[in-house]
């Protein structure tokens, strides 16, 4: 942050903080004349929050400790800050990483589901980091509202590959250790034959019954 | 069943080509299901009927049987060059509920092979390999966890006898929490602060014996026991131990980084953060970790999904898949992104944590503090969002979600530890924004 204030990075950098010596635009381009595909702005807007954060509680930092704190306390009354930007550049982080490792992707119908999960994922953080777009006008509500519509539109479009989606994780019945998520879809009979298995099951009546409740009721 | 068949027959993709690709490759893929299709035909392997029905006692005791029965299968069942293919094959076996090697293999094994020099890798590491003891890793205390600085076991070098002296001088420094500490380990790696020629150089690790190798008996000088039941990880003995003014020797500091000469002199290492290398590890283990826990809940969520018919959107067109709707769609979709997201993010951390370490060893600590912070940060990040995806996927299955028939309490209440194991997650964000503050 103190590199970003003074105009430049004093060492080289390495690409987890390039972005943070970039100018990006001074406007979200999230839902304007760029397709909805097109999720470069997206990773824009994720990097303009993570940069402002930064920024922000930095500066915020500073000014308490020109306002006569020691640095531990002004780092500590602000703390809250650096951990919405500390959030904020693990998001740019998860997102760059998730749309390169699709990019990557050589079969078309898998790169289209994965395309069409990775679009879900950016535009509802997009929804989880609304507060932090609006917040000093780098997005407006139209945009929010576009970012919302696309994810209602993205769930719909996953909808007939949902089961296909989880077969792929390729997790065994034995590895799932649920009886409601059985691949072979049987899972009320196999929930009555789990529920036979409960020790309470061995004896019709409890030994104890007729010491308490019995006796209550007898009484 | 028809419904789910119904389902897999829309697929607009291979599911293969997907797996492969979540799962680093067909030929990958095609091991974790040979490994799979070995466990099930050996039904010496499985449980004797469902855990979940078990107390804990007796779920230790099917841990430890099984565990036995994982290393005597080992050799048959998988590429023992492979340690994914080992761990996944216990996995398979033990679940995920822990048992009594889990630190041993997936911690103190790493940790060792960071922090011992040639010497002492010699002496230990064939021995940890074979299993000829159990060790464990133990850092936290009562009083004091992720701030290593302030941890209040002491390790004091007395140089007429070439030993260190390990003390947990107060309660608050009793080590506690420490995976299979309790009643299966018989070394562990200790951290403690390193005191020589009157002056304190910080936390560093010690590899010491705990418990003699025949009897299996606590060593005097200790004090060791279980810390009771927890939240999950049931087949766990999770351990606390003191330490009093207890005396190993001098080759017990584990010195690949720092080390302390016969005559007490301290000798600094190349990055004061390399010490912290296991737990680095260990953070970046778990992103991927949480993505399987959060694709097991999705699995589950939807799965279910299409089986329970709830509810009519059109009058008279009868009950619909709860997932035809669109707030279970928006319950549990989002998880699926997410826990995709952070498997891709977990292979990132992984290579890069090899790659890191790799340099560290040619001398070259630039990239440490880049490790450091962002795997800080995607463990934070992660454990929290998985936790709350699997709640998601949980309320997702209705009232079963709440039995143990559906699978999802167990694995949230795992992955939920997580959020405070390694590194509580707001301590961690923290890390995170003392890198970006220097950046």
């Amino acid at each position: 942050a103190a590199e970003m204030k003074s105009g430049g990075p004093k060492e080289a950098l390495t690409p987890l903080v390039e972005f943070f010596f970039k100018t990006g635009p001074r406007f979200s381009r999230i839902g304007t004349n760029v397709p909805a595909e097109d999720f470069e702005p997206i990773h824009e807007s994720f990097e303009h929050v993570a940069r402002r954060l930064t920024l922000e509680a930095f500066e915020k930092t500073e000014n308490l400790k020109k306002q006569g704190l020691t640095t531990e306390i002004a780092l500590n009354n602000s703390a809250v800050d650096w951990r919405r930007a500390s959030h904020a550049f693990t998001r740019v982080a998860l997102a760059r990483i998730f749309g390169t490792r699709v990019q990557q992707c050589e079969d078309r119908g898998t790169q289209q589901v994965l395309n069409d999960i990775l679009k879900l994922y950016l535009y509802y953080e997009v929804g989880e980091a609304a507060a932090e777009l609006l917040e000093d006008g780098f997005a407006d509500g139209q945009q929010i509202k576009f970012a919302k519509q696309q994810v209602l539109d993205t769930l719909g479009k996953i909808r007939p590959n949902a089961i296909s989606i989880v077969d792929a994780f390729d997790f065994n019945d034995r590895e799932l250790n649920s009886v409601l998520g059985r691949r072979d879809g049987h899972v009320y009979e196999n929930m009555l034959e789990w529920a036979k298995k409960s020790p309470l099951n061995k004896q019709e009546v409890m030994p104890f019954h007729h010491q308490y409740l019995g006796k209550m009721m007898e009484e | 069943n028809p419904e789910i068949t119904e389902e897999r027959l829309k697929a607009t993709f291979n599911t293969d080509y997907l797996s492969a690709k979540l799962w680093n490759g067909y030929d990958k893929l095609k091991r974790r299901r040979e490994i799979a299709q070995y466990v099930e035909d050996h039904p010496e392997l499985h449980d004797p009927y469902p855990t979940d029905f078990m107390e804990r006692e007796q779920k230790l005791e099917n841990a430890s049987r099984k565990v036995l029965l994982w290393m005597e299968h080992m050799e048959k069942a998988v590429d023992l060059s492979d340690q994914q293919e080992g761990l996944y094959f216990g996995t398979l076996i033990t679940g995920i509920d822990g048992h009594p090697l889990g630190i041993h293999l997936i911690m103190t094994i790493p940790a060792l092979m960071n922090n011992a020099d040639e010497e002492q890798l010699d002496e230990w590491l064939p021995k940890a390999f074979s299993r000829e003891f159990v060790a464990t890793y133990s850092q936290t205390e009562l009083g004091h966890g992720t701030n290593l600085s302030k941890l209040e076991t002491t390790a004091t070098y007395d140089p007429k006898t070439q030993e260190w002296i390990l003390d947990t001088p107060t309660v608050t420094a009793t080590k506690w929490w420490p995976g299979n500490l309790g009643k299966s380990a018989n070394y562990t790696i200790v951290m403690a602060q390193l005191i020589t020629q009157g002056k304190n150089h910080g936390a560093h690790p010690f590899f010491i014996q705990v418990r003699d190798e025949k009897t299996h008996k606590v060593l005097p000088g200790l004090t060791i026991g279980d810390i009771g039941p927890k939240f999950g990880m049931h087949a766990t003995d999770n351990g606390f131990m003191q330490l009093h003014k207890y005396r190993v020797p001098r080759r017990a500091m584990l010195m690949r980084n720092a080390k302390v000469l016969p005559d007490g002199t301290y000798v600094p290492p190349i990055h004061p953060k390399l010490g912290y290398s296991s737990m680095i590890f260990v953070r970046s283990a778990v992103v991927a970790l949480m993505s399987q826990f959060l694709s097991t809940a999705c699995v589950v969520g939807t799965r279910y999904s299409v089986i329970r018919r709830q509810g009519e959107i059109t009058p008279g067109a009868g009950e619909v898949k709860i997932l035809d709707y669109q707030t279970q769609q928006y319950r549990i979709f989002p998880h699926i992104a997410r826990a995709i997201a952070f498997r891709f993010g977990g292979i990132f951390l992984l290579d890069m944590y090899q790659r890191v370490m790799g340099q560290i060893k040619q001398g070259n600590t630039e990239a440490l503090a880049d490790l450091h912070a962002v795997a800080s940060g995607m463990k934070a990040v992660a454990t929290f969002q998985t936790a709350l995806g699997i709640e998601q996927c949980r309320m997702a299955c209705g009232g079963h979600g709440f039995s143990l028939a559906s699978g999802l309490p167990q694995v949230y209440s795992v992955a939920v530890g997580g959020c405070t194991y390694e590194g509580e997650n707001m301590v961690l964000l923290l890390q995170l924004a003392r890198y970006l503050r220097k950046r």
